[in-house]
């Protein structure tokens, strides 16, 4: 049922790049040479899915088989996004849905 | 059809208003204005940084199309030569005007702000633009820096002005113009506050005195985060106040009065945009242009104001992509005020207290991508086609729909039907 509703909703993309893994001084703006991994998110009125998956800035290609990290929240029980539940919960759904 | 379009855009604005439910902020003429406007309250930026959102939602493109994901690249060079929301009303018989920041400045607008593709005349820059980063605060020695959070006495500041307030002069200015002409208007004014640094008149203080201001509700960096989600606030890191206080990198924190320090000036800088978007209203209604002009009122991405840990925007979180957006159409929003009525009277946000509602108030998620497309189409344009799979050949298309649906089905402000409820 969840899913149903949830295909039905209109979702938001967002998406923010990053150098590395780790915060280093380049992290909150990235040169295009520089970028490594790339975070994209989908937000709907009930959930946050974002995945952090490898970046090629030569080609420009994203490689969604490649996912350095991933976030899910679901707005209704954490408005403020402060309790990621991506490795608590299968997102079989929501990765589909993503691409 | 052939209404003027007003376009207001904020540098770095989170949606710290009244009519998004903000109970300490002093806003009185954005929500006069959302009074007679729909008001989107799940508004979300393609990146929360500047250009590369500029870029998105003035070309209707989404940055994967745009290739721009930092500041050195000019689409019509480096992805495809796609037309811009500006030039589209231009080609469609529209005088184009920009005020202030509306294209990042720079190599991502080819140092023209895209013009003349995008704009009828030559870009109007505040000439103290170019003091935003000099050391104009001063300090408790009494010496001048240039720090993060920068109360100011006008007087004292170059020229005696601030860049906002020369926008307003200038935008007034061609809105008389534009009606001793006649002519129809496409009129974009962007407004550098709440950007970094904080530099407003410090009169604005007296609005939030320190001890109503509150930390962040959660402060803290969530235990989940992966590190690659994490953003570590470089820029303000580089003022010279944050400086002095030595804070280890990445994580910080900074010091919890600080931190309500950036809070209440980033407050103190939203009154301040108000009164600059209050006399601009002001001025609308002055010359009789209220009824026949389409005001939308947005901001290129959201700021976090210490929530995870984090200051600043370069993230996914909500409060980094989410926006203000909303739509005032005269007879669709609201109902025409006979002639010489006041539509949008200025309110001083020292004295005057908000009592208002938005007019219609819609929680569809919607991006800023689609506001090529609702424009044109609100103004009666032919809606521009939704791009191919890959569109970098096709110089006019949109990744973004049109919204216009929602703005009918909320006029009456019914709660809409959450479908996963």
């Amino acid at each position: 049922d969840t899913h149903r509703c949830f295909d039905e909703e209109p979702v938001a993309f967002s998406q923010y790049p990053r150098p590395a893994d780790t915060p280093q001084w380049n992290s909150d703006k990235p040169k295009l040479k520089d970028i490594r991994v790339m975070g994209y998110s989908m937000r709907s009125a009930h959930y946050r899915y974002t995945l952090w998956v490898q970046f090629n800035p030569n080609n420009f290609s994203a490689n969604f088989e490649d996912v350095h990290a991933g976030e899910l929240y679901m707005v209704d029980t954490d408005p403020n996004q402060d309790h990621n539940i991506y490795n608590k919960t299968s997102h079989g759904y929501f990765l589909k849905k993503i691409l | 059809d052939g209404m003027n379009v007003l376009f207001i855009v904020v540098d770095d604005l989170r949606p710290v208003l009244g009519c998004y439910g903000d109970k300490l902020v002093k806003s009185p003429n954005i929500d006069q204005l959302a009074a007679r406007s729909v008001v989107f309250s799940n508004a979300y930026a393609q990146q929360a940084v500047c250009a590369p959102s500029r870029v998105s939602f003035l070309t209707g493109r989404r940055p994967d199309t745009t290739r721009l994901y930092d500041f050195y690249s000019y689409w019509r060079v480096h992805a495809g030569n796609y037309s811009t929301m500006p030039q589209y009303f231009k080609e469609n018989g529209y005088v184009t005007l920009s005020v202030g920041k509306v294209f990042h400045p720079g190599v991502s607008s080819n140092y023209t702000d895209d013009y003349p593709h995008s704009w009828s005349i030559p870009p109007f820059h505040p000439s103290t633009e170019k003091y935003e980063n000099d050391k104009t605060c001063r300090g408790k020695d009494g010496k001048l820096y240039a720090d993060l959070v920068c109360p100011v006495d006008v007087s004292e500041m170059p020229s005696g002005t601030l860049p906002d307030i020369q926008s307003t002069e200038e935008a007034i200015r061609l809105l008389n113009v534009m009606k001793t002409n006649n002519q129809k208007f496409f009129l974009a004014v962007g407004y550098h506050k709440p950007h970094i640094p904080l530099r407003y008149p410090q009169e604005f203080l007296k609005l939030y005195p320190l001890e109503n201001i509150t930390l962040a509700p959660d402060p803290w960096i969530p235990e989940k985060l992966p590190s690659v989600a994490y953003n570590p606030w470089t820029d303000i890191r580089q003022r010279d106040d944050v400086r002095a206080l030595n804070v280890s990198f990445p994580y910080g924190p900074l010091p919890d009065d600080f931190q309500r320090q950036i809070r209440q000036s980033y407050y103190a800088a939203v009154s301040y945009l108000d009164v600059q978007v209050g006399l601009l209203l002001n001025a609308l209604d002055n010359v009789g242009l209220s009824n026949s002009t389409i005001v939308v009122f947005t901001a290129d991405h959201g700021w976090s104001l210490g929530e995870h840990g984090e200051w600043a925007k370069y993230s996914n979180f909500d409060v980094a992509t989410r926006v203000p957006l909303m739509f005032y159409v005269p007879g669709m929003t609201t109902s025409s005020v006979s002639q010489g009525e006041k539509v949008f009277p200025y309110l001083d946000p020292f004295s005057h207290i908000s009592d208002l509602v938005p007019q219609g108030q819609s929680k569809k998620v919607v991006e800023l991508v689609s506001l090529f497309s609702t424009l044109a189409e609100l103004a009666g344009l032919q809606v521009p086609p939704v791009c191919p799979e890959t569109s970098f050949h096709v110089a006019l298309c949109t990744e973004g729909a049109s919204i216009v649906r929602y703005l009918n089905a909320s006029e009456n402000v019914e709660e809409e039907k959450d479908e996963c409820d």
